[in-house]
């Protein structure tokens, strides 16, 4: 998280870190990402989180046993007291493409229910997506947290990509507006050609940047709170940010939009409706 | 005359015999032999039945023959060749002669010899032996088959039958070679022990035939039956005994048989029946396994409980008790008693009431309660439970833990700082 704050216990009891550890691989790789929890057995996050990093084109999921979830987590020097749970499936969306991390969201049951308590709430779902009024809106005020990369100060010089810098130990958290769809294309047409921002995603940031998430957030859930219920949903998943350093300018952090697939989740925890 | 052959004549034969004349000679050969004699010349004054003279053939006590006359005559009376056999080792020829002899009579000339007695042969009134029988000259000796020994009379066989002992609780047994003529002169004992606790009962078989006798009690061959003090018998004749029922786990049967008589004998299957222990009555809300309607020793009996009941014995639970009938006809233990299986007070959940589904707050199998979220506190995912049958309250999937009231989604258990005005 570039430009956030700590987050204290309690503020985000979705939150999950999935931790990954591919040993298919030589030599081993490990990396993660964040999840949100939906009920005592689903987690959602991001479909490239759990994609087996193959030299193919294919989109095959890393081995289930190969990735553990931590819930209730503040500190991550604190996993080993967390609630942890194994993953018995993994579900990437069938039409993810690895390209251009379109459709990028999966769902992982986790291998025992877990119980709820003041550190482990889910997150509410969206509402459906409608023609006329994407969701979310832009200028909507959404919040994402993580333990991916982390700048305090929002230097927009720090951290690059290709020299990412620390992971944080406490989870952060920042507050990004939604942009336009025609907003963050423009932004990232200035830098380049070949982004490609599709529907199912959609953008957070400022124009002037030093606030955004950054590597190893991926798959945290972007919420934002209802004005009538005062319950937070989650409508996006932290996917894709530009080349450069996380919070430059224009580069908007990008989010899978989560309305766009209430369906697919649905199935996949209740089984299709009954015809 | 001891020797095994010889010769007899009359006196002064072959001059004419004295009158008034009476003579014996007693010949006596060893036992197993007989004494043949016939007549080379034979010239008696012939009488009618040979009331002068005449030579008597005697043996035993009774007349063999008695002959007079002259072989040339026709008379009914003279030996010819007639050759007279002794029926056993002696023979004694007597002749006598009268006073009034008007002719020259030369007298007789006879000859003897001893002969071998065909023991064994088929002309015995009864067989000598038993089983098998052997002649020899001068004798014979009597054989057994296989399995049999040869009586002290040396002409019965017998058995060895004692000591015969059987353990099984249940069994048959008969008198030798059944239903073949059993061996004589024989004194059988077949004992049979069972564990205590069990009673002893017999039954011959219909096909009985012991010798007895018309007016005396089995004077010759008889069975007897001691058991626990008690005896049954004798028991002979035709008439099976049937059933006899002891009333002990160790009994001896006793045959007898003397050394004649050829009768089939006898057989018997043998059983067991149990100390009988009363009949249980079956506790409230409990199984017994087996139902009988009669128990006897060794049987058991299982008790379990329905479901939703603990069986309870000696102020434990326990899933199941068995207890056994003993030897005395009493059982291993008491009924034990099930008890309603008693969930105890349920979960305590934080930001839950409970609410009992009976006015007694009853935690018993089949109770219910129900957890009610306080406040804006999301419901439990299982609210309802029931005190199932292995004393856990269980929700309506089989469920066995606590609900909780978590919040409803979307609710963090912080909020996020103020916003301040600028």
């Amino acid at each position: 998280i570039v430009g956030g704050k700590s987050a204290v216990s309690g503020l985000f009891p979705w939150q999950a870190l999935v931790s990954v550890e591919d040993r298919s691989r030589v030599p081993q790789d490990r990396w993660f990402g964040s999840g949100a929890l939906l009920s005592d057995l689903w987690v959602l996050t991001a479909a490239h989180v759990l994609r087996s990093h193959r030299r193919d084109a294919s989109v095959v999921p890393v081995a289930s046993e190969h990735v553990q979830v931590f819930l209730g987590l503040h500190r991550v020097r604190d996993k080993h007291r967390s609630t942890s749970r194994s993953v018995d499936r993994i579900l990437l969306h069938p039409r993810f493409e690895p390209s251009n991390y379109n459709n990028d969201i999966a769902l992982l049951r986790l291998g025992g229910r877990v119980e709820f308590s003041s550190n482990i709430r889910p997150v509410c779902l969206p509402p459906a997506a409608r023609q006329d009024l994407p969701v979310p809106a832009p200028d909507s005020l959404g919040v994402v947290a993580g333990w991916g990369v982390f700048t305090p100060n929002g230097s927009a010089s720090s951290p690059l990509r290709s020299d990412p810098g620390a992971a944080a130990d406490v989870l952060q958290y920042v507050k990004l507006p939604v942009v336009s769809q025609e907003e963050c294309r423009a932004g990232y047409a200035a830098r380049a050609v070949g982004y490609n921002i599709t529907d199912s995603m959609f953008c957070a940031g400022f124009p002037e940047g030093g606030r955004d998430t950054c590597v190893g957030d991926s798959g945290g859930a972007f919420v934002v709170e209802d004005e009538v219920t005062r319950r937070w949903a989650v409508l996006g998943l932290v996917s894709w940010g530009g080349p450069d350093e996380c919070g430059a300018q224009r580069m908007y952090g990008v989010y899978t939009r989560v309305s766009r697939f209430l369906e697919w989740i649905q199935n996949q925890l209740h089984g299709p409706p009954q015809e | 005359i001891s020797q095994m052959y010889g010769s007899l004549e009359s006196p002064n034969f072959p001059e004419p015999y004295p009158q008034q004349l009476e003579r014996r000679w007693d010949v006596r050969v060893p036992p197993g032999f007989r004494i043949l004699l016939s007549f080379s010349h034979f010239d008696l004054e012939p009488s009618y039945l040979c009331e002068y003279d005449y030579v008597q053939v005697e043996a035993e006590g009774a007349v063999l023959a008695r002959f007079c006359g002259r072989e040339q005559t026709d008379t009914e009376a003279v030996p010819a060749r007639q050759v007279v056999t002794s029926p056993k080792n002696t023979l004694t020829v007597l002749f006598v002669s009268d006073f009034s002899n008007e002719e020259r009579y030369a007298g007789f000339q006879a000859h003897y010899s001893a002969t071998d007695v065909d023991e064994c042969g088929g002309n015995a009134s009864e067989p000598p032996c038993d089983h098998f029988c052997h002649n020899y000259i001068g004798g014979y000796y009597c054989s057994c088959r296989y399995g049999y020994r040869l009586h002290l009379d040396n002409h019965t066989c017998t058995v060895e039958c004692r000591g015969v002992v059987f353990r099984e609780r249940s069994g048959v047994l008969s008198s030798v070679d059944f239903p073949a003529p059993y061996p004589k002169n024989s004194n059988c004992s077949y004992r049979i022990e069972v564990e205590e606790g069990f009673k002893l009962r017999l039954l011959f078989a219909p096909e009985f035939d012991v010798e007895d006798h018309p007016d005396i009690v089995c004077p010759y061959d008889h069975v007897k039956v001691e058991a626990g003090g008690e005896e049954f018998g004798p028991f002979c004749g035709g008439q099976s005994p049937g059933l006899v029922q002891t009333d002990s786990n160790v009994l001896t049967l006793r045959f007898h048989s003397d050394d004649s008589g050829e009768n089939s004998g006898w057989s018997l299957t043998y059983s067991t029946t149990g100390t009988q222990c009363p009949v249980p009555e079956t506790p409230p809300h409990a199984l017994l396994e087996p139902v009988q309607s009669e128990y006897f020793f060794k049987d058991h009996i299982l008790f379990t409980c329905l479901p939703g009941y603990c069986l309870m014995k000696d102020g434990a639970a326990l899933n199941h008790y068995q207890i056994n009938c003993r030897a005395n006809g009493s059982w291993s233990g008491v009924t034990p008693h099930c008890r309603r299986i008693d969930c105890g007070s349920p979960w305590e959940v934080d930001s839950a009431d409970v609410a009992f589904g009976s006015h007694d707050n009853s935690t018993l199998f089949g109770a219910t309660v129900a957890y009610v979220c306080r406040g804006d506190s999301g419901q439990p995912s299982n609210t309802s439970f029931r005190c199932g049958p292995t004393g856990k309250w269980t929700d309506a999937e089989g469920g066995t833990r606590a609900p909780s009231c978590h919040s409803a989604c979307g609710q963090p258990s912080r909020t996020l700082p103020a916003v301040v005005k600028r």
